[in-house]
């Protein structure tokens, strides 16, 4: 972990008046090489550790704490305050209130809509799933079956129909139902896909999301930030949900979006079931990525 | 060419950034530049480094093909890994590949957890032209693979692939479960050594190495497939994992259709991290 490295490095000794500024270097490089083998982007690492230190040199070190334990302080603070940023509220306003799934192939999209849909229908709104992905094979029959599951109706269109399309045949299907919620479960699609963006973008000028949440998987690496980047640029992202998170994967990407793009993480995936589904607290991420 | 008296320090830590943003890693970046430095190019930096980079992948067996269990057995392919790295999808690609090359192909759909998994596995195996053994959902994954292995013996098969749920390498029952169905395998064909084939998405950063040294330790994998190369990431994890487990990338996956998947190219590879 972060704080036994910094012990190793700074020593155990407590009530030593000032870090000095030898102890800041070693232990900014500690810090600098916690962050990166946790996936926090690079650039993202060199700012965090420049603000770390420019708070830890001659940091009056309190005489409970080791000057470790006072640079451990510092950095768990400053992780708080980038991963509490934004608006973490959940927006469901709107009639129907419109929730769209974004991200690359594999994050979790699907078994989040369905995760959200059952969040949903707790919260006593009444949710109506739409498997916008006509491209994988069995993507749609993945989202009726866990639809089914959760006894929440899912829309499907006809194969071949366009995917605005199939989004707003969902919203009518809605209205139809009387459901007052649509969860948007779109295809993975890759940011260089000029095609594939230019549809998401399509799409969500066409239903108009209140949130569009990307999906991002805790165990992504340093392209974090150039994706979501791209996902903002195409579609007005609101948040994001970061999944498998129930792994051992540290999560540096979460950090690194927020850092960046200011989006909060709204929430995480613990698993594989419906349940597996947690409202976001900064504290938590911030602990792993201490170690 | 570079500024006369040699590359600056600047020119070496610009390196090792690249390796850095490419998902090389830090400790494993700083190792390598370190030796590049004191090596014979160690007045260019990209060279050196690409050299110290080629020198960390496994040693690779020409043109690998799958091979049989014994005289007329078939070859079995165990496809494993985490969550949504493309598996289901990478077999349907090889399935495509080996009946192209005129193989008879049999696949298992042993991913009896996830919501319509099976129906995914059929869908690719109608598009390559190849049968499926599965199960009810929910059925014992080792019990699809018995009867797969039964059917491809008795059906002369020449390569039978085996689809796994994704499974986070953390989940110790799940791991079990993985033995459980590399044991059926081992005892039903004693000699067949099945390739097991450990997917690997390229956007995967520092937990891929944690993600293969598990599986490793669980079920002994023999090869790797990168997926999801066509995206901005660079697989630089594969470094690492090749260091230090000594398993070879065989293919790398380059989009979603039947046709993107192509054999790993080493020199590529090192080449394309400093694109
Ligand atoms: N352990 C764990 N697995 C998850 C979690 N979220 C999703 N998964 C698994 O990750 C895999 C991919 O999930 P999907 O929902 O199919 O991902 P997707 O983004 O819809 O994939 P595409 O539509 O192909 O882009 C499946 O095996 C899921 O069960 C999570 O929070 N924890
Ligand atoms: N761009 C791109 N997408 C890929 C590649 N390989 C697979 N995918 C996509 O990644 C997503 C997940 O693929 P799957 O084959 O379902 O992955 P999986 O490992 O079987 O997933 P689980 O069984 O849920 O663990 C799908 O949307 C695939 O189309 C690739 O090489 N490039
Ligand atoms: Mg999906
Ligand atoms: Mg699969």
């Amino acid at each position: 972990t972060l704080s036994e490295r910094l012990r190793q490095t700074l020593g155990a000794l407590t009530g030593r008046g000032r870090v000095s500024e030898a102890d800041v270097d070693a232990a900014m490089r500690e810090v600098r090489l916690a962050l990166l083998e946790a996936d926090v982007n690079f650039k993202v690492v060199r700012d965090f550790v420049a603000r770390v230190r420019e708070r830890a040199v001659g940091a009056e070190v309190l005489a409970s704490l080791t000057a470790g334990q006072q640079v451990v302080k510092i950095v768990h603070e400053e992780l708080i305050s980038l991963l509490a940023a934004g608006d973490r509220t959940f927006h469901l306003s709107g009639s129907p209130a419109v929730i769209a799934l974004v991200g690359l192939q594999g994050s979790g999209k699907t078994t989040s809509s369905a995760k959200l849909a059952r969040h949903i229908t707790k919260l006593g709104r009444r949710p109506l799933l739409v498997a916008a992905d006509p491209y994988r094979p069995a993507a749609a029959d993945q989202l009726q079956t866990l639809g089914k599951s959760l006894d929440i109706p899912v829309f499907r269109a006809p194969a071949g129909t366009p995917v605005v399309e199939i989004a707003r045949q969902g919203m009518e299907a809605a209205r139809r139902q009387t459901r007052d919620v649509v969860i948007l479960d779109t295809a993975g699609r890759l940011t260089v896909d000029e095609a594939l963006m230019a549809e998401i973008a399509a799409v969500a000028s066409a239903v108009k999301p209140i949130e569009t949440l990307l999906v991002v998987d805790a165990m992504t690496g340093q392209e974090s930030v150039t994706v979501a980047q791209a996902f903002a640029a195409a579609v007005p992202v609101t948040g994001l949900v970061l999944t498998k998170i129930d792994g051992d994967a540290r999560g540096g990407a979460a950090l690194s979006i927020s850092a960046v793009t200011g989006l909060p993480v709204k929430f995480m995936g613990t698993g594989e079931k419906t349940d597996a589904l947690e409202v976001f607290h900064p504290d938590r991420l911030a602990g792993r990525m201490l170690g | 060419i570079l500024g006369v008296g040699g590359p600056s320090e600047a020119d070496w830590e610009e390196v090792e950034e690249t390796l850095i943003a490419g998902d090389v890693g830090a400790a494993l970046a700083m190792a390598v530049v370190e030796r590049a430095r004191r090596s014979r190019d160690g007045d260019d930096p990209v060279a050196a480094v690409r050299r110290e980079l080629a020198a960390l992948l496994a040693s690779r067996e020409g043109d690998w093909h799958p091979r049989p269990a014994g005289p007329g057995l078939p070859a079995v392919i165990l496809v494993v890994g985490v969550n949504g790295t493309g598996k289901t999808t990478t077999i349907g690609k090889l399935a495509a590949r080996y009946r192209g090359e005129g193989r008879t192909v049999l696949l298992a759909a042993a991913d009896t957890f996830r919501a319509a998994a099976i129906e995914q596995l059929q869908a690719w195996a109608t598009r390559a032209g190849v049968a499926v053994v599965a199960h009810a959902p929910g059925a014992d994954p080792a019990a699809v693979v018995f009867d797969a292995v039964d059917a491809a013996v008795a059906r002369h098969s020449d390569v039978l692939i085996a689809d796994t749920a994704g499974r986070l390498h953390t989940k110790v029952n799940l791991m079990d479960e993985l033995t459980k169905v590399r044991r059926i395998i081992d005892r039903r064909l004693p000699d067949a050594a099945p390739e097991t084939l450990f997917v690997l998405d390229a956007t995967t950063g520092q937990n891929g190495l944690a993600q293969a040294r598990a599986f490793h330790e669980a079920i002994g994998l023999t090869g790797i497939v990168l997926t999801k190369l066509d995206s901005t990431a660079k697989g630089g994890i594969v470094f690492a994992i090749e260091d230090a487990l000594k398993v070879p990338v065989r293919f790398v996956g380059v989009g979603e259709k039947v046709g993107d998947l192509i054999p790993f190219d080493p020199d590529a590879f090192v080449a394309a991290l400093f694109a």
